[in-house]
């Protein structure tokens, strides 16, 4: 089901991706 | 204004994923990103589902900044 999968996403995965990236941008001058 | 500091953000944030700059992010754009953030392929296919509104295939900046907001909890585009 892929609403099931959707539903999995949640914000932890989200919240992990927005996170990453914006210290990948800090991260680099 | 947090907003626009906001869409700034996003805008960054959408051209590290949109390395050729062609104007929208694709799901293999999505995939290519795992050698530099900590996610599985997987994930990165479930972020890209849950950012994109219209299902497609493509994730635009107004999907993209709408998605970081409402991660961040500001309301964009209204």
């Amino acid at each position: 089901d892929p609403n099931m999968k959707a539903g999995a996403t949640s914000e932890g995965v989200l919240a992990n991706f927005f996170n990453s990236l914006l210290s990948k941008k800090t991260g680099s001058p | 204004d947090v907003q626009v500091e906001m869409l700034e953000k996003a805008r960054e944030l959408f051209q590290l994923c949109d390395k050729e700059e062609k104007g929208f992010i694709t799901k293999l754009d999505m995939q290519r990103l795992q050698s530099e953030l900590p996610l599985t392929p997987e994930q990165l296919e479930a972020v890209f589902e849950s950012l994109e509104q219209d299902n497609n295939g493509y994730l635009t900046p107004v999907e993209f900044s709408m998605g970081l907001g409402k991660f961040i909890g500001i309301e964009l585009y209204q």
